[in-house]
């Protein structure tokens, strides 16, 4: 997966995603591609989740997954996650649930529910980093104010960072693969090199969310695994998915 | 851009999606909260039901290409719907609303809600 906030010049927060899933669960020789993807994509839907007939938030799924993994809150907040690996993995949190240690919450059960009950960017922030997960994961989160945007990298039980949008710093945008950001990447998965030049080369004068396209539009982090591009504009109140293919030559993940 | 990672040069003009890395666009469903967990995804469910019950069934392949007896399927099948009644509310109600709307069994509805955790394996 790669996820993107950005932060235009005139302070506009630009939050876009794509949702890579289906390593390693079986490829199909003929048509090289992933099995799990090409399953996934025909799932994929945009929700409108309203109560008393208004929109609470709307969201990009799988049909059948009753969490959330990309979302936004109309005018008050943008979430996407991404997978962290880490040895103390969603297998310990399933296992000690299973043995009836329930003070964890299921990532996306996680991210569904700040959806749906967290009213402004700031508790969003402090209930997807304080929260006790039954998995590590990375949270990334746009507000509706310039400078709010951030990655939160989760273990289970802590939060292990946030770094936020700094313009003073010329950190106008914070994007995220699937390695901590403070690492170097798996030298055969980077997808931060060529989305960070990508970025760089757009800059910020020029970032909306057709560029943003353009960036997730570029192999390696469009590759065999992406299942949709979403794009979402908190202030606006926007979200657009667009399901993927990635022509040969392409990178399987 | 012809060797891996196949890195290419920066995309411009990819806006409005076209072309061969634009498969289509995406359906907008409705999800009611007023409605009652078990009842709110099965319009949804409805429309999607082939297309959930090809996904699950390409979830059994792989897990019977690692466990040829079939004996993994089972041991969801047996075990996970006694999961669903420790999952916290509205979701354990809302995926036994999808197994009932789409007929796949209620233990490969939750794998597939729980699949991130499960996935870390």
């Amino acid at each position: 997966c790669t996820s993107v906030v950005a932060q235009d010049q005139k302070g506009n927060l630009i939050h876009g995603r794509n949702l890579d899933f289906g390593l390693f669960l079986g490829w199909d020789v003929k048509n090289k591609s992933w099995i799990i993807s090409e399953k996934l994509k025909p799932l994929v839907v945009n929700l409108d989740f309203r109560k008393n007939n208004k929109t609470v938030f709307k969201s990009t799924n799988f049909a059948g997954y009753v969490g959330m993994l990309t979302g936004i809150k109309p005018h008050v907040f943008t979430l996407t996650m991404n997978e962290r690996f880490s040895l103390d993995g969603g297998y310990i949190g399933i296992l000690e649930w299973i043995m009836g240690q329930r003070d964890g919450m299921w990532m996306s059960f996680l991210t569904r529910s700040v959806l749906e009950n967290a009213t402004s960017y700031k508790e969003a922030k402090n209930q997807l980093a304080l929260t006790k997960m039954l998995a590590p994961a990375y949270f990334i989160l746009g507000g509706n104010q310039p400078g709010e945007g951030c990655i939160i990298t989760r273990s289970r039980e802590l939060s292990i960072d946030v770094l936020d949008i700094d313009v003073k710093l010329d950190r106008w945008y914070v994007l995220e693969t699937n390695y901590d950001h403070w690492k170097e990447p798996f030298f055969l998965d980077d997808r931060r090199t060529p989305a960070m030049k990508c970025m760089n080369k757009t800059t910020q004068a020029n970032i909306s969310v057709k560029t943003l396209y353009d960036v997730l539009s570029t192999k390696p982090m469009l590759n065999k695994l992406t299942t949709y591009t979403t794009l979402m504009q908190v202030s606006e109140g926007k979200l657009e998915s667009f399901i993927r293919d990635c022509p040969n030559p392409c990178m399987p993940w | 851009q012809f060797v891996p990672p196949y890195t290419e040069d920066c995309r411009t003009g990819m806006y409005p999606p076209n072309g061969p890395t634009f498969r289509g666009p995406v359906s907008w469903y409705t999800i009611d909260l007023d409605l009652p967990p078990s009842k709110r995804w099965t319009a949804l469910i409805t429309d999607k039901k082939t297309e959930l019950a090809g996904m699950i069934q390409a979830i059994r392949d792989l897990a019977n290409a690692f466990v040829p007896s079939g004996r993994l399927i089972e041991l969801v099948d047996i075990m996970l719907p006694l999961m669903a009644d420790t999952l916290p509310s509205p979701f354990g109600e809302e995926i036994k609303g999808i197994a009932d709307a789409s007929g796949v069994p209620l233990g490969e509805v939750v794998l597939f809600n729980i699949f991130y955790e499960v996935f870390t394996v």
